[in-house]
């Protein structure tokens, strides 16, 4: 099965 | 403050309509170089963000920069006033708490003046790198929605395969499967310089179909149709759309607004669970 993943996942929060 | 006068209407019509449906309400920072605005979707799945340069308006004033707060359901109403080769003059006083709007007819007959009510968000900015990514795709914005489209009809994702002999974009579901290739092919750079049509029904003939495939890493990634076919509302405001990809990150989305300034959209990929 696959997962969504989401974007802070791989970009950092500002 | 800031005062920016822009010939088209149509573009900032465009740029709200194919925002609003993934992002509810944003700060537009504006400073001299231009204006900018980047947000995620409620589920911090897509990005959506744009820029249009100082240089591409017609005349473009920014004394410090701002942030402004609207709500693109509010922005899309009053911009429904606006016809699309309408003259649209965006201002903004420092610390005002309301954006306004000038419409002006091409001939100067008719000038309309709207107003609507700034918010103070708590924008959550995200940091992405520039980088240099496996496959770049390019092909006609009406093509990508077309495709997005018909995916749509069977699956709830789309799997992009980039390799040597193409790309692979497939999909399945209760009803069956389907995949589409494309080989590359290089006459889509050809009619840049062709019809200027904005999207719709192609551009230039020939290359209406054609995709351009760049490609260092063979790439295969997983990402939800519901996302794409939100981001082809940008397909009106460019002929083409530029799709980069690596494994296991983010693709990035781009349609390019003339000369002014680009749409980009972020999805985060599915992988294994």
């Amino acid at each position: 099965a696959k997962k969504q993943t989401i974007l802070s996942t791989y970009f950092l929060k500002l | 403050m800031l005062e920016a006068r822009l010939l088209q209407a149509s573009i900032l019509k465009g740029i709200v309509e194919s925002v609003k449906d993934l992002v509810r309400e944003a700060n537009f920072d504006c400073s001299d170089s231009g204006i900018s605005f980047q947000a995620m979707d409620e589920s911090n799945v897509a990005l959506s963000s744009f820029l249009l340069r100082a240089e591409g308006f017609e005349t473009y004033r920014c004394d410090r920069n701002l942030s402004l707060g609207v709500r693109f359901s509010s922005l899309s109403k009053i911009l429904k006033c606006a016809n699309n080769d309408d003259i649209v003059v965006i201002r903004a006083e420092d610390d005002a708490d309301v954006l306004n709007f000038v419409f002006e007819s091409p001939d100067e007959s008719k000038i309309s003046e709207y107003q609507i009510k700034l918010l103070d968000i708590d924008g959550e900015h995200l940091s992405i790198p520039e980088q240099e990514f496996d496959c770049v795709i390019k092909m006609s914005s009406s093509e990508f929605s077309k495709l997005c489209r018909d995916m749509t009809l069977l699956g709830q994702t789309v799997v992009i395969d980039a390799a040597k002999e193409g790309v692979k974009f497939s999909t399945y579901g209760d009803i069956g499967a389907g995949s589409v290739l494309y080989k590359h092919s290089s006459s889509i750079d050809d009619s840049s310089s062709g019809s200027g049509g904005k999207g719709r029904g192609g551009s230039g003939g020939m290359s209406a179909r054609g995709c351009s495939i760049e490609l260092r890493e063979p790439v295969s990634l997983e990402l939800s149709l519901k996302y794409l076919n939100n981001f082809t509302k940008a397909a009106p405001l460019s002929d083409y759309v530029v799709i980069s990809a690596s494994n296991e990150i983010p693709v990035m989305v781009q349609f390019d607004v003339g000369d002014i300034g680009y749409i980009r959209y972020y999805l985060a990929p599915q992988i294994k669970d």
